[in-house]
């Protein structure tokens, strides 16, 4: 999954 | 950013607004799960709390902002303005069977043990089955209004597009979020029906009125 923290989605 | 994660936000956004309008212009709740959307607002304090610390785009902080807001103005006029009209013996699903189980998993299944990382899992996982008091109500009085049931259309419709987001995104940037995905999964089949009542009644003009 995306790296933890940068999650850019809503 | 793509076109189906723009119209799946839109799709979102105009879920809200039409159940935020059927509220206020009808000055009543009825029909409505107050429950549902308390789960709603607790998804997006829980995965907007990045909304100071993390700034992706300005599109994103501003949405986050609009949905939020939207939420808790929902809830505030369920519970607090047009309460005399919320029927909650209604709304009677548990939140206890949703609220533990997605708690204990999104302990045991993340992508990294930290206070946010695992709040944003929850959220995730309470999304997928936040709906379900509405649902449920749904079939316990047997029918719904027809503004409730376009509410739930762009509901339903808006992870359906996420879930085509995801598939773009993994042919175009290779990304692939495992635990959004599974659980938008989840989250869409449980509109399956609802989505085939929508197309044979609602969208011919009748009332939803369940078997």
């Amino acid at each position: 999954g995306p790296e933890p923290g940068r999650h850019d989605e809503l | 950013m793509n076109v189906f994660r723009i119209l799946g936000d839109v799709s979102h956004l105009l879920a809200m607004i039409l159940l935020l309008l059927k509220i206020w212009r009808s000055k009543c709740c009825t029909g409505i799960s107050g429950k549902s959307q308390i789960l709603f607002a607790l998804v997006f304090t829980t995965r907007y709390l990045d909304l100071f610390t993390n700034f992706v785009s300005l599109y994103n902080t501003v949405m986050k902002v609009i949905f939020l807001l939207c939420a808790y103005l929902t809830v505030y006029m369920i519970y607090g303005k047009f309460r005399k009209t919320f029927d909650s013996e209604n709304d009677t699903f548990r939140l206890e069977f949703l609220l533990v189980p997605i708690t204990g998993l999104s302990f045991l299944e993340n992508y990294s043990f930290t206070p946010l990382e695992i709040l944003w899992t929850f959220s995730i996982y309470l999304e997928s089955v936040a709906i379900l008091p509405q649902l449920f109500m749904i079939s316990k009085t047997g029918e719904a209004e027809t503004i409730t049931t376009h509410y739930l259309f762009f509901l339903g419709l808006y992870r359906a597009l996420y879930l085509a987001n995801w598939i773009w995104r993994y042919h175009t940037e290779n990304f692939y979020d495992q635990i959004a995905v599974v659980s938008g999964v989840v989250q869409t089949i449980f509109y399956c029906d609802f989505f085939y009542l929508y197309v044979t009644k609602v969208l011919k003009g009748k009332k939803l009125s369940l078997p």
